[in-house]
């Protein structure tokens, strides 16, 4: 007889771990070290804090392959009521909420929790201390994987000296870390190139330091969390919308709860839905809620959405990252408008770099980037490569394979929308396809009349 | 000031659909009838059913794009305590035991389920009625999102007149049908060449009904549940069998509890571990727990894992199945013998078909399999893909591009390891890849001595 059963997110992640990063020991370690990085950024330059990052992989046991991966950042902290949930239940989070960030499922640091106490037996061990806070939190901390919920061995504080502020993580596993040694240097570097306000060191189990050190002060402006756009909403977002308003009247509704609605086009859209101004929200109809929700969508004349949300990298960040580490003669990039897609914001962005020290190849070399966050796998399933290695025709540009040319993608939005959960290539959104071939066609025109101008220049010395 | 939370599984995929195939309105109709279908077969075909299954795609509202996709089957139905949760719980199945199924995340049908209800507004409509019993059910459910309960707004049941079984599920959501005709019908076609011993029947808006009908009443063998193997465990999978287990002593959880360890192996295992045989099993330490797992890891006398949870397609049917859609001049497959990953058992299948009526091509046509279900997105970063497009050097075969190739790729395991749950592409288990390799390598050869064949009596016929 079929055994029918239910299972909770722990052990549903668990068992599936493959499609969170975390399917065999090479790229185990290497997503932990990711979901590390990646929360020590959000938790620093999302903040405005200059982030200091240091990451330690040390071998336990390498003949068995175990490994120690520690990350130490100076970032806001972690509070200790919410701490155990944040490393020992799965999808929980502080990024829930439309802001442009690193993080988005609350599930990052459980799976790597999750392979280290599956593999190794030991809990993670979490020291933090909150910004402002006068005490150092620290506490081990695993994952009952039959209820989600955290189990916390040990824990203590102690009355904090100074006002130091920040996280560290540290994690034992089984890792390959002689197979993911190559990806995971390339990921700590490409995070570097356009972070130049980040001091980040690597420290590996053979002892070699590598440290890109901070080359501004400057930071970009951090996202502010924004209200929902109308063209995202379906009716159970509509739903969950209005269970947690406060809002008196359907108008108040419209007007306090989304961006881009003001009190005459509240009128208009109530007017479409056939829907009283002063009705209470909460007692809607389903029929009344999609009628609702057709009016959002057939309406024509909203803003866009806003692009405060946002934090692209720039184009200057962008050309300074590409010229240090690439040594390129030629260096361009472009920061898109912003756009939208499903009522989500989002910025594209573009840097080309061409010649001088870099090696020429059958293809275009493509660096992706998803929220900052550098994409090392899965690279032909990704919309970026659609338009880099298969849409745009090079020839058109004056560059004719073998070509030393590197081509950055950088998409920003609310709401990446990645082909899976272990952040590895983005799906092909068609407002998005469209950005990205607009912005890399703008900046190849600049790569052509360089090489049309280097052209001329030589024809006439050979002259 | 950051606002941490916590959110359920139905809440999760819910925001995240697009990581199950949900991402747009095109991907959604085609991924609403697949889910549908792939529980039909398996209710039918894996209780040795001969399945009937009729798809019905109704235009409720074109203009809008809302139509209604109805599943009918006569398979073994959903009893009545379970049926609400079977479609209204997220994360909740009767497959999530060891045997090859089509479904396997308990997801499936919930995100259409979610998709209807988030678009349309309507819940869902159910009517089953399980072998033997004497009741028909009837009823309409929705998920509530916030809580992962389902609603159950209108249920019945009426005493069944006759002795049939099975289950129909009615969903109407926002579809683009026009986008997606073309590949669901393709996705239908393709069922039916691995299947010959099912009737399939589809019916579309445009009123068009394509029927594949039955060609044998021959079945294969329905998988069997088999016990975990000791390769595939890890510290938190003993730690939930020991849970569930009544075995009293060490020595006896591994003997009842695993598949491949009898009463010598177990010792032997125990003393590897240093573990006295008759310990409770119940009070094992971390540090025993972890004892135990690396004693399994490095054991290496353990009989491969059994494949009775198996049921592949076999050699005769893919032929069959191929020449009956694609008219070759040339068929020819194999199946491998069982191999496992990770302590997962798996085969792999390859069939071949060259000439004949299929048109030449620029590369190989790929049809891509995992547990009988046809895959027909995410080529390129599928790990057939990679064997069949990349890495056979398809001259040694003497096929010369352009050339009228098909090659038919079946992974059949208890746990297919695709790249996510929308069940697109396969990851590349290099286990799996070697045995792709060599099977393709194997029906490759015999394509090779057909055209060498075939060569010289041209030659001998130009004389
Ligand atoms: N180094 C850190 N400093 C401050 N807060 C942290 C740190 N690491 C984790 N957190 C907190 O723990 C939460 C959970 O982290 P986790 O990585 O599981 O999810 P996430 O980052 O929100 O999303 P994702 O799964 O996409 O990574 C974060 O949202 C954040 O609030
Ligand atoms: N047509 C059907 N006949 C019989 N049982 C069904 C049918 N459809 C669904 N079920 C039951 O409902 C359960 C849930 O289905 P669902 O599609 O959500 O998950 P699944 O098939 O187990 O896994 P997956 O998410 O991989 O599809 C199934 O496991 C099965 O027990
Ligand atoms: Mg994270
Ligand atoms: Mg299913």
């Amino acid at each position: 007889a079929e055994q029918y059963r239910g299972m909770g997110a722990a052990e549903f992640f668990y068992r599936n771990k493959e499609i969170a990063g975390f399917g065999n020991p090479t790229r185990a370690i290497y997503q932990t070290v990711r979901e590390l990085v990646e929360n020590s950024l959000d938790a620093t330059e999302v903040h405005k804090i200059p982030p200091k990052i240091v990451v330690q992989v040390e071998a336990v046991d390498p003949d068995k392959n175990i490994y120690r991966v520690t990350v130490d950042d100076n970032g806001i902290g972690i509070p200790p009521d919410k701490a155990p949930y944040a490393f020992g239940r799965v999808l929980y989070s502080s990024k829930y909420v439309a802001r442009q960030t690193r993080g988005m499922y609350g599930l990052g640091v459980k799976m790597a929790v999750l392979y280290g106490q599956m593999t190794v037996g030991k809990p993670t061990l979490v020291i933090t201390s909150p910004r402002g806070s006068k005490f150092t939190y620290r506490f081990k901390v695993k994952v009952n994987v039959k209820t989600n919920e955290p189990e916390v061995p040990e824990k203590g504080e102690w009355p904090k000296s100074g006002d130091w502020h920040g996280t560290r993580v540290s994690i034992e596993l089984v890792g390959d870390w002689r197979r993911a040694r190559t990806k995971i240097l390339e990921y700590i570097k490409r995070t570097a190139i356009i972070a130049p306000y980040a001091d980040i060191t690597i420290i590996t189990p053979e002892g070699i330091l590598v440290r890109y050190p901070r080359k501004t002060y400057e930071m970009p402006e951090p996202p502010k969390e924004a209200k929902p756009h109308p063209k995202g909403i379906d009716i159970e977002a509509l739903r969950q919308i209005i269970d947690k308003s406060k809002a008196k009247t359907l108008k108040q509704l419209l007007i306090t709860e989304f961006q881009s609605i003001g009190p005459k086009t509240a009128s208009v859209l109530l007017k479409r839905a056939g829907l009283e101004p002063d009705l209470n929200p909460k007692t809607l109809t389903d029929d009344q809620l999609k009628a609702l929700v057709d009016a959002f969508h057939s309406y024509e004349k909203f803003r866009p959405p806003s692009p405060e949300p946002l934090s692209p990298i720039g184009a200057e960040l962008i050309k300074i990252g590409l010229k240090s580490v690439l040594k390129p003669e030629f260096v361009e990039a472009v920061t898109r408008r912003p756009s939208a897609y499903g009522g989500h914001p989002f910025i594209v962005e573009v840097g080309i770099a061409y010649g001088g020290e870099i090696p020429p190849a059958d293809q275009p070399v493509l660096y992706r980037y998803a929220n900052k966050i550098p994409l090392l796998y899965d690279e032909k399933s990704d919309v970026a490569w659609k338009v880099v290695g298969e849409t745009i025709d090079w020839s058109n540009y004056k560059v004719s394979f073998p070509a030393p040319l590197v081509v950055l993608v950088h998409i920003a939005s609310t709401k990446v929308p990645y082909k899976g959960v272990g952040k590895e290539s983005v799906m092909e959104v068609p407002e998005i396809e469209r950005e990205i071939r607009l912005a890399v066609q703008e900046v190849a025109r600049k790569l052509k009349r360089y090489l049309t101008k280097k052209e001329k220049e030589e024809e006439l010395q050979k002259k």
